[in-house]
This record gives structure tokens, sequence and C-alpha cells, in this order.
């Protein structure tokens, strides 16, 4: 029952600057570095047809089509993260130790259908 | 909210947002700092973020662990006194699942600055020695007896604080298990000849002696600790 909205490249599944800011959630006391991070999220429609520029999977090309047959029974590809890449934070723990960790898969960086 | 906060902390490898006392934090050493600039640069982020380069090893998480003993204290030995200082650092920071790739011990030796140059120069060395404890020692009993010996080595005073690094890993992993750890003991004993009267520790608050007493220097001590959440670092599927 969404309401349909004609496909424009601002609508287009992309990736989205997003700027975490650690103070933002409270979390300023324990993290030594870095202040914040680009996250970054993924957001827009996958029309039909997935053009190349859309990194769609096979399964996405094919989903997209039988969308445009049957909308109301088929709901479009969703629009997600195909390439993170790490960050490391420094932050103190309850005992005041001084840690190093690095995460995987934090900053989006390419997002697909 | 705390929901949401506690599964991304959940996320992170954390059971709960960490809640740092703040009146003791230490500075962060400057290799955590280069460790986490390589890390931000270009070229690392193509880069395997669950190997530490740094020490060769496989693992996504260094902490410093701070020693959790402060005092040190002068204890007579076969006729000589010597300065000992027991260490202790609390391995149960790391959570169960996590790997243990190196735990090095780090111990620095801060001696008196501005000790005359002739001093400095002079051929006396300071034996130190590395015990681990193997049991706790019961009063009146003769703490030897429970040490084992890991290191011995002679010291030259310098002016700059001297460095020793040793690798306990073993020892570490071993220390996870409830009820086995008891810590280490450093021992400094001063050169054959030093009365132990001229004996003055270099203690945190002490002020420094003015005549020319034979000063000890300040232990400080630190383990790296370098583990792996296998969690955190699953193998790249191949595309």
């Amino acid at each position: 029952s969404a309401v349909h909205l004609p496909v424009t490249p601002s609508n287009i599944c992309k990736a989205r600057r997003l700027y975490i800011d650690f103070k933002d959630v409270g979390w300023q006391d324990w993290i030594i570095a870095p202040p914040g991070y680009m996250a970054n999220y993924c957001h827009g429609e996958c029309p039909f047809p997935l053009s190349e520029s859309l990194n769609g999977t096979n399964h996405a090309i094919l989903q997209t089509l039988v969308h445009s047959l049957d909308p109301q029974g088929t709901p479009q590809p969703g629009c997600a993260p195909i390439r993170l890449s790490p960050i490391s934070m420094l932050y103190y723990d309850n005992n005041d130790n001084v840690v190093l960790r690095h995460y995987q898969d934090m900053v989006v960086d390419e997002c697909g259908c | 909210r705390n929901t949401r906060e506690r599964l991304f902390l959940s996320s992170l490898g954390l059971s709960e947002r960490p809640q740092p006392a703040g009146s003791h934090r230490r500075p962060v050493p400057s290799e955590l700092w280069r460790m986490l600039r390589r890390s931000e640069s270009i070229q690392a982020r193509d880069s395997d973020p669950c190997t530490v380069s740094e020490y060769g090893v496989r693992g996504n998480i260094i902490r410093y662990v701070q020693d959790q003993v402060s005092l040190a204290h002068i204890e007579e030995q076969r006729g000589r006194a010597c300065l000992v200082k027991q260490l202790f650092f609390n391995v149960s920071v790391l959570q169960p699942v996590e790997l243990l790739s190196l735990a090095q011990l780090e111990i620095r030796l801060h001696w008196k600055p501005l000790r005359p140059a002739g001093f400095l120069r002079g051929p006396r060395a300071v034996s130190m020695s590395l015990s681990k404890v193997i049991r706790a020692t019961l009063r009146g009993a003769d703490p030897q007896a429970n040490r084992r010996l890991l290191l011995s080595r002679s010291i030259r005073p310098q002016l700059e604080p001297a460095a020793i690094a040793m690798d306990l890993t073993p020892l570490a992993d071993s220390w996870r298990k409830p009820g086995h750890n008891y810590g280490l003991v450093v021992e400094l004993s001063p050169p054959l000849g030093v009365d132990p009267d001229e004996l003055t520790p270099f203690l945190p608050g002490n002020a420094f002696p003015l005549e020319e007493a034979w000063t000890l220097p300040l232990i400080e001590a630190s383990l790296v600790v370098v583990s792996l959440n296998p969690h955190q670092c699953h193998s790249r599927q191949r595309r």
C-alpha cells in the first residue's frame, strides 16, 4: 500500500552520509578516540530495471522483475551495504586500562540492491 | 534506548557501557596512539583489521593492562636489602570468548634524574630479577619459597628510563583461570658493598634525598595483551 513515487536520482539506492558523534550517545566519557566516525547508511529504491550502477544481485534483478508484474504481492528488493570498512576505537575499560580495538564492517562504503 | 544500547554494545563485544573510574586515568601509551593513527590511514583500510602487525600476531583487541599494585617495599634477602615490587595484572578483563595471542610484560625503571655524571658512568650495576608467585605466602613464611624465577639480569643505572620486555603469553593465559593469578615479583638489588642504610627507594610521593644515598629506581609495569574475538573477526567470504 506504499505510495508509489516516481524514481528520481535522489531516491535511488546509494550510500548516504551519516556522521556518528559519540557525544550524541553519551559515550564520550569512555571513548578516547576517535570522537566519532563517518558511519554512513544505505537508503533508496531499487527500481526495475536494475542498472549496473545499483550493484544488484541476480536475485534482486529477478525480484524487481516480479515486483513490476505484481507490486502488491512482491516487495521491491532492499537497499543494503555491500562494502564496509573497519574502524578502530581507543577507550578506557572499567579498570582504567587503555584498550585499542579494531572493528570490521563499521563504515558503509557502498550500497547495493 | 537502553535495550538498543545494550544490543549495540554487545555487537561491539562489550557486556555493558564501560565506566572508567576516572581519578586514576593514565595517559594513553604512545604506541597505542601510533597504532590507532596507522589503522586510520588509507592503506590500512584494505589491510586485515584482525592482525596486529606491530606484534606479528592475530588479534583485534590490544589492551595495556595496568599493574594493580602501586607500592614497593624493602626486603632483606641473604643479608642484602633489596627493593621488592609486586605486580598484579587483572586479566579477567578478557572475555571468555577472546583468544589470547600475546601477553608482553613491559617494565620501565625510572632512575633518579640528575645524578652526578660520575655515578652514571660508574661500573656498579643493579641486579634485577622477575619471578612468578605460585601461591599465597602465609604470614611468617619465607616468600622466596613461593616464587619461581623467570628472568634475572644486570642493569646499569642510566638517565633514560630502562625498558625491559618479556613474553608472558602462556603464564597470562593460565591466569585467566579463577584462582590461578598470584602475580609477579620484581626484585632490585643494589651492588655488593652498598650499605643497606644508604638505600633509599624512589617511591611515588617520596622527595628525592639530598644526600648521596643510593637510590633505587621507580618501577612501572604494564602488560600488553593482544587477543582475538572470533565473533568480530570472521574470515571474509570469497565473492
